[in-house]
């Protein structure tokens, strides 16, 4: 599936 | 608490904030980052949120509270945002929607309350540095991501760059005229 993007910015 | 004449915040910049945060963070109880991470988001809600509870229900703020001035109507700006964000993402998936569309909300909050800064003729100390402070927060963050390019292999976030970018931008004119009213000692005022 497609990878899940991650904000580590608030 | 103090100052009740509220009169140079404007509610609306407010509420966009808080929609901003209560789009943004969707993540939070799903994608733990760091306990900063998630006390910050905690802050960052709480706080919009209690701004704005406070600035309808309270008696005393909601009287001063400008509304005659803070006419800026939200939609001109959610919705353009939010089309954009169904256009324009890195993952067509409801969470990454939000989170884009918060980005791109954020970049724009800060008109509502620049057109009151130059509608209301005298603003106060505590507005001017609270925008001044807001904006300055921003620009931080371009530093962060010039350091995190050159220091992350495949660190590249186009839609938070050009976004951020765009509503350091908007301040650029704010900062112009506060540090010079600074500079000066003169009363800051903004032309119409």
């Amino acid at each position: 599936g497609l990878e899940t993007v991650e904000h580590d910015e608030l | 608490r103090k100052n009740t004449n509220k009169r140079g915040v404007s509610l609306k910049t407010q509420e966009l904030y808080a929609l901003v945060f209560a789009t943004r963070y969707l993540d939070m109880f799903t994608d733990f980052i760091s306990l900063y991470n998630t006390v910050m988001k905690l802050i960052f809600l709480s706080s919009s949120f209690s701004i704005v509870w406070y600035m309808r229900r309270h008696k005393l703020v909601r009287r001063s509270y400008d509304k005659d001035h803070d006419t800026f109507r939200h939609q001109f700006l959610v919705l353009p945002c939010l089309i954009l964000a169904l256009l324009i993402h890195e993952q067509f998936t409801f969470k990454e929607v939000m989170w884009t569309f918060s980005i791109y909300l954020e970049a724009v909050a800060i008109l509502p309350q620049l057109v009151l800064l130059q509608r209301t003729r005298n603003i106060d100390n505590l507005t001017g540095q609270y925008v001044f402070f807001l904006g300055a927060y921003r620009s931080l963050y371009i530093l962060n991501w010039i350091y995190r390019y050159f220091t992350e292999p495949h660190y590249v976030h186009w839609i938070t760059w050009i976004s951020g970018f765009v509503q350091t931008l908007l301040y650029a004119d704010f900062f112009y005229y506060y540090l010079n009213s600074w500079k000066n000692n003169v009363k800051l005022t903004l032309p119409a």
